[in-house]
């Protein structure tokens, strides 16, 4: 499967696993110049590893990115995280 | 699987279209929306109804970019659909900017991502099996859709088994408790109970389980062996040899089996042309005189067991083995080494055998379970249904 828009940055993965559920809309820290935590994006990143069935290294590898990159729903798939409900309107 | 929390009240569903893609016939769409249904009608009560207009349950519509419900789509690749859970309305959305095929490899394939959006209108969450339909990932055309164990057995747990009429799409059996919990309840007394070492244990594409020893098979039951086994194995599988090493069946629907340094290749019973070949040549990577072989439902992955050593084969990937294997077996916490066969079982778990014992091996925790009776456990009794057997292996009162 192609992927038209892969992702490859770090700016990019951030965007996929707070869109999915990995990273609280929270994490970027006011106090701290906006920076994320390592600790929270290292975690965000072995969650999504974890539940993708790759190797949890917490690392953005190319597996990791390859399987960021692949079409896929929209729902979350970790609920939870702010405000989750998606209600209908 | 998960659950996210909320179901339909009433089995009874309907559900509109109420917006169509703009490059499919509607007919097409209504007949493949149907069937995508059917997917979750094929094992439990529930049924679905069409209407065209009026209110429904589930409303279905093809749209692109931003349309009302906060949540964009994104264009071609990236999101292909949403869905919202039944107690947000169970709606579901397809980006209309994708190019939805039926039945071909191009594009992306409008039943399986309907399949599987319903399965969220439903009530069911992202699973992280990444053969379960209700992972996250789209796959690419898969021309023989099986519906996995672990979807399976998520939808009956929020609506129930199906009571009438049987699942007819080759999916996994209605009943896939194998005898984790249940006691036997056919006694046998034949070869397998006097020395329960079995060759090999496989799923068949239509969700049979099978063990082989020496030139002959059993088909298993829930608890026990099927009437009139063990059969021989040329009768069922015409051409393939007795003392068979190893076996599984892909999600391509085909069996593979192994022994010495060949494999052969059956779509069904029917061997799939000119068999047997080297191993060497079909699947690279992989040595010869395997002990034991699976289709991993964590990843999805083939693996391969031989001695104190496994590899893990991905016929995605060049090559389909990595540099990193062979690894030890001990990574696998509490399995031993030597093995003679392993088995993704249809209620999810995986099972290894080992002279006349199984262990039960659980994906999550990435180790042996703790259970009571403990595992390794006598695979007469839960396995074969042999009567007059231990039902336990350690010193325990159970």
């Amino acid at each position: 499967i192609v992927s038209p828009n892969p992702v490859q940055t770090t700016t990019q993965a951030e965007i996929y696993l707070s869109q999915f559920g990995y990273l609280p809309a929270s994490a970027r820290n006011p106090a701290n110049g906006g920076l994320l935590d390592a600790t929270t994006w290292t975690k965000a990143v072995q969650d999504f590893q974890s539940f993708a069935g790759l190797n949890v290294t917490g690392d953005l590898d190319g597996e990791t990115l390859e399987l960021m990159s692949l079409p896929r729903c929209g729902v979350r798939d970790k609920v939870g995280f702010g405000t989750d409900s998606r209600s209908k309107r | 699987y998960a659950l996210q929390g909320s179901r339909w009240r009433v089995k009874a569903l309907t559900y509109k279209i109420s917006k169509y893609p703009k490059r499919l016939k509607r007919n097409d769409v209504d007949a493949e929306i149907a069937r995508a249904f059917s997917v979750w009608s094929d094992f439990t009560d529930l049924s679905f109804t069409p209407k065209a207009s009026g209110p429904v349950h589930i409303e279905i519509k093809f749209v692109e970019s931003e349309h009302g419900d906060g949540d964009a789509f994104d264009g071609v690749g990236g999101t292909l659909a949403h869905a919202f859970f039944p107690v947000f309305g169970g709606d579901a959305h397809f980006d209309d900017a994708e190019l939805w095929t039926i039945g071909s490899p191009r594009g992306t394939n409008l039943f399986q991502v309907a399949a599987h959006e319903f399965g969220h209108s439903l009530g069911l969450s992202h699973s992280d099996v990444r053969s379960a339909l209700m992972a996250p990932f789209y796959r690419g055309f898969d021309p023989v859709f099986k519906l996995d164990s672990d979807d399976v057995l998520a939808i009956q747990a929020l609506y129930g088994k199906k009571t009438v009429g049987v699942a007819d799409r080759g999916g996994f059996p209605k009943t896939t408790q194998r005898p984790v919990i249940s006691p036997p309840k056919v006694p046998r007394d034949d070869l397998i109970c006097k020395d329960p070492k079995v060759d090999t244990l496989f799923n068949s594409a239509d969700g049979q389980t099978y063990a082989f020893k020496g030139n002959k098979y059993y088909r298993l039951t829930e608890n026990s062996i099927a009437d009139g086994y063990p059969k021989l194995i040329s009768d069922g599988w015409a051409g393939l040899p007795g003392d068979i090493d190893a076996a599984f069946t892909y999600k391509n629907g085909k069996t593979y089996f192994f022994k010495g340094t060949k494999y052969w290749r059956y779509n069904g019973r029917q061997m799939d042309g000119d068999y047997p070949k080297e191993i060497s040549e079909g699947f690279t990577g992989i040595p010869d005189h395997l002990d034991a072989a699976m289709v991993w439902g964590g990843n999805g992955k083939i693996y391969f067991y031989k001695g104190s050593k496994f590899w893990r084969f991905d016929p995605l990937k060049r090559p389909p083995v990595k540099s990193s294997y062979p690894k030890p077996i001990s990574n696998w916490e509490g399995l031993p080494n030597n093995i003679d066969a392993a088995l993704q079982y249809t209620n999810g778990y995986t099972y290894f055998f080992k002279g006349d014992k199984y262990y039960r091996f659980n994906d999550r925790t990435f180790s042996v379970d703790a259970a009571n009776p403990p595992f390794p456990r006598p695979s007469a009794h839960w396995w074969f249904g042999c009567k007059n057997v231990p039902s336990s292996t350690g010193n325990d009162d159970h």
